[in-house]
């Protein structure tokens, strides 16, 4: 970044402008530059290069996670609940984590429960093939719930150890659709325990401030949300939405999504990210 | 909601004269907050607030008006002014087949859109041809085959062939059969993506379609310009539309996208079903990203 090499009201207003341009939205950048402030009045630092280093600290600590995205229960199967709104990437996702798994030694299976969506299901078999994965399917227009919980038993009786459940994209603004998820997550939790279940939200790196209502409404519905996936950061959105989101809410972000292709799918990494944003 | 904050700004100077610069910054503060927090590009609402600034100060408040009403009223003004004053149409060529070709980042709705189009110019009574041109993306072929089932329009597709060959045979079916209307649907891509950008334009030089409508999600936030800017360089953009409106998204991205490109936003999306689709409304949309 080329910015004012002096420690001075100008620096802070480009970094803000940074911030605001990167999704990060007003609150939360308001909240980092007075964190930045007071760093930088407390330790008298006056050099710019060293207030960006402190910026990308403070930005790293709030987004840090220090667990392993790709961890499984030690009693199988583990079932990932795949939601989020419309087009932010969930088959796609699906399809690019099994064959994460796959190449991981993990048995793994997908299952169709997005019976809505126009070739949702035709979709998904293509990506189960291209991984190599059991495949689990029905009819469209089934109630997924009883797609999900007939893919759980399946998944319990043939030693999966991780099942990925896709759904179809909803707007978290329509809350028959939310309480179907409920439903979905209760009907799975009456074949594994309710600890083997984690539902993964699939963010759209282009988001603006919306995805912090995704996230609360999201979590709501499904009684917590175990982490994030945020594609399309292969495009010029930044995604600092993430930021707001972890300021506000512990949900840790698990893998992000870089492009169409399988091997798209990179476990998040904080310290890249935070150089990303700052490019 | 913006106007309730700042009729909170506004009681501290109740009966005042004129606005000048510094007893409307507090006001101003406000409404770029709002226009921020509602996803307008950070430029777009730099520019906008210098411009309701001009217009602000030396306005003489009169008796019947209070000076936080004044200022909501140019804010109104000026965004219904740049988001397009009114309702702008569809294009339709005089001689048939008139093309209309859709474009955008994956997942933004344009399959979708193509359907909605089949089926509100089918009730128009015209005859319309959907083209399957996203060979990339699995099952995007079936996808739109299933969605032309549903509303009984014809899909021509050639399965994996590459877009321009497809859209090719589709131009030439559309001749002899009499087709009024075709719709292109595309392949979502970046618009960084120079080889797919290329694809649209080479679709575009053989086809020289009446429309080619941009579909944006409207949840996208600041990046909006920049992808808005490179579709319409490379392609001439002749409307938006504004997909996923049915949400609770502020649709900042509508302002910025009209703000960097002039491009007329045309309709909205308003949900998945074929028939939810509207006309844009430039009044509703300023009510809507000022909260
Ligand atoms: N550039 C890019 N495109 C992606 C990424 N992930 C998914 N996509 C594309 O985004 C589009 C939508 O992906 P889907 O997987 O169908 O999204 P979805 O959430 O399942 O959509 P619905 O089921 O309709 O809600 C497709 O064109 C994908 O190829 C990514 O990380 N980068
Ligand atoms: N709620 C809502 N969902 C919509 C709207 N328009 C499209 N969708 C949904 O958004 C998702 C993506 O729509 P598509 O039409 O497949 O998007 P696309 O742009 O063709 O996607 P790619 O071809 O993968 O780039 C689907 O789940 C649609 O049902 C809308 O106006 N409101
Ligand atoms: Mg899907
Ligand atoms: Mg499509």
């Amino acid at each position: 970044v080329g910015m004012a090499a002096k420690v001075d009201d100008n620096l802070l207003d480009e970094i803000e402008e940074i911030l605001i341009q990167g999704d990060v939205g007003v609150s939360a950048s308001m909240k980092i530059i007075e964190n930045l402030k007071k760093k930088v009045a407390h330790d008298n630092i006056k050099d710019a290069e060293q207030v960006i280093t402190e910026l990308k600290t403070e930005i790293s600590l709030i987004i840090q996670s220090d667990r392993d995205p790709g961890q499984l229960n030690e009693v199988g199967p583990t079932v990932w609940l795949i939601m989020g709104v419309n087009g932010t990437g969930k088959t796609t996702s699906v399809g690019k984590l099994a064959k994460y798994f796959s190449d991981s030694g993990k048995k793994t299976m997908v299952a169709a429960c997005d019976t809505f969506r126009a070739a949702a299901v035709e979709q998904l078999s293509i990506w189960a093939e291209r991984s190599g994965v059991e495949f689990i399917k029905a009819k469209d227009g089934t109630d997924p719930a009883s797609v999900a919980f007939d893919a759980v038993s399946a998944a319990k009786a043939r030693g999966i150890d991780i099942l990925l459940v896709d759904t179809a994209g909803r707007l978290h603004t329509k809350s028959h659709l939310m309480e179907e998820l409920g439903k979905i997550k209760r009907v799975i939790s009456k074949v594994v325990p309710v600890e083997n279940i984690k539902p993964k939200l699939v963010l759209d790196g282009t988001t603006g401030q919306n995805a912090l209502s995704q996230v609360k409404i999201f979590t709501d519905a499904v009684e917590g949300c175990d982490g994030l996936i945020v594609t399309k950061l292969d495009g010029t959105a930044k995604g600092g939405v993430v930021i707001a989101i972890a300021e506000e809410m512990s949900v840790p972000i698990d893998f992000i999504g870089l492009g169409e292709q399988i091997d798209d799918l990179k476990p998040f990494d904080p310290q890249s990210y935070v150089d990303a944003l700052f490019e | 909601s913006l106007t309730e904050k700042l009729e909170a700004t506004f009681k501290k100077l109740r009966g005042l004269g004129t606005l000048t610069e510094d007893n409307i910054k507090e006001a101003l503060k406000e409404i770029r907050r709002a226009l921020l927090e509602a996803d307008v590009n950070y430029k777009v609402t730099k520019d906008f607030i210098q411009d309701v600034q001009a217009e602000a100060v030396g306005a003489e408040t009169i008796r019947s008006v209070e000076p936080g009403q004044l200022i909501v009223k140019i804010v109104h003004e000026k965004m219904i002014k740049l988001l397009g004053e009114k309702t702008a149409e569809i294009q339709i060529s005089e001689r048939p087949p008139s093309i209309i070709m859709i474009c955008g980042l994956q997942g933004s709705g344009k399959t979708t859109l193509t359907a909605k189009l089949g089926l509100l110019y089918k009730k128009k009574k015209q005859k319309v041809l959907l083209v399957a041109a996203d060979p990339y993306r699995p099952a995007a072929v079936k996808q739109l085959q299933t969605l032309g089932k549903q509303i009984d329009v014809e899909v021509f597709e050639m399965g994996q062939s590459d877009p321009v060959t497809i859209c090719k045979g589709a131009i030439s079916k559309a001749r002899k059969e009499f087709v009024d209307l075709i719709i292109f649907d595309t392949a979502g891509r970046l618009h960084i993506d120079e080889e797919l950008m290329n694809e649209l334009s080479d679709i575009k030089k053989m086809a020289n379609p009446r429309e080619i409508l941009l579909v944006a999600d409207a949840m996208t936030g600041q990046d909006a310009v920049n992808v808005a800017r490179e579709f319409h360089e490379k392609l001439n953009v002749t409307g938006v539309v504004l997909s996923k409106m049915d949400g609770d998204a502020r649709g900042g991205a509508a302002l910025s996208i009209r703000g960097v490109t002039g491009c007329p936003l045309k309709l909205v999306g308003i949900g998945e079903k074929l028939t939810d689709l509207e006309p844009f409304h430039p009044d509703r949309m300023a009510s809507r990203i000022l909260g």
